[in-house]
């Protein structure tokens, strides 16, 4: 197996994005592209990472293999590469160890990196095709500050879509708080706009716990769709054009 | 109050 890119920099973000919900993960690598599926320890969270073979500057993987790897370790090996320098990986069959080389673009300075792979016994679940009730595309930056926001008043937020606008509600012992967007367009910045696909209006109450941990992909995505129906997890993907795409799932909060 | 769903109650394992 070895995979290129020609900036560390999306990498760096990938890790940054799901190191801190899962630690230790398997990847999945194939010759359609490397993926990786964890569960968080309390298995209320899922998160599906795919990196695509076409946007690798360069991809081989001959066999299939799945590396186990502690993505602490992963982020503390990528924290020695800059953001513009190439990245290799590299795993021969049967070895126990991935390599990692750095290379600058004016090809000065070369690091090569050596990190143990670790035995994990990754339970892997069906994620069933699914027509959303719901599906709202909206900038990422507005996410990540409604749930930033909303965690100072509460621990649960309970998202509401209606036909042009989606409403996010909490409370707590200081007080509530509720956040709505609106539906809004725009021909000339799309990575602005406001979009709310409704087939039927859903109301689902999640941990902002989570949520605050999903928008760490914020930095990878100038947008984000929120995909829900009602009793079912919910659906928070950051596309990433060429490269692939991060996907969390997040059960909902259900009243006994 | 409501109580945290988890994910094998929606997802099967594969």
């Amino acid at each position: 197996f070895e995979a290129k890119w020609d900036h560390a920099s999306t990498l760096k973000k990938v890790i940054d994005a799901v190191k801190d919900l899962i630690g230790d993960t398997s990847w999945d690598c194939t010759n359609t592209g490397m993926s990786l599926q964890s569960m968080d320890s309390s298995h209320v969270a899922l998160v599906h990472v795919l990196l695509k073979s076409e946007g690798f500057e360069s991809y081989r993987c001959d066999r299939n293999v799945s590396m186990g790897i502690s993505l602490n370790s992963m982020a503390k090996v990528l924290k020695c590469a800059g953001n513009d320098d190439s990245v290799t990986l590299r795993h021969e069959s049967e070895s126990s160890v991935v390599n990692f080389a750095f290379e600058s673009h004016k090809e000065e300075r070369v690091s090569e990196f050596e990190l143990k792979l670790m035995n994990i016994d990754t339970e892997h679940l069906g994620i069933p095709e699914t027509e959303y009730d719901s599906i709202i595309k909206m900038p990422s930056a507005d996410l990540r500050r409604t749930c930033a926001d909303l965690s100072q008043f509460g621990d649960s937020v309970t998202i509401s879509c209606a036909k042009s606008d989606v409403r996010f509600e909490t409370s707590g012992d200081i007080g509530t708080g509720n956040v709505r967007l609106s539906a809004r367009g725009s021909s000339d910045k799309p990575e602005t706009e406001i979009a709310i696909e409704m087939i039927n209006p859903v109301s689902l109450t999640f941990a902002l716990k989570y949520l605050n941990f999903f928008t760490k992909a914020a930095p990878l995505s100038d947008t984000v769709k929120l995909c829900m129906s009602n009793n079912h997890p919910l659906c928070v993907e950051f596309p990433m054009p060429e490269v692939g795409y991060i996907r969390y799932y997040l059960a909902p909060k259900i009243d006994e | 109050g409501p109580v945290q769903g988890r994910m094998e109650d929606y997802f099967k394992a594969i």
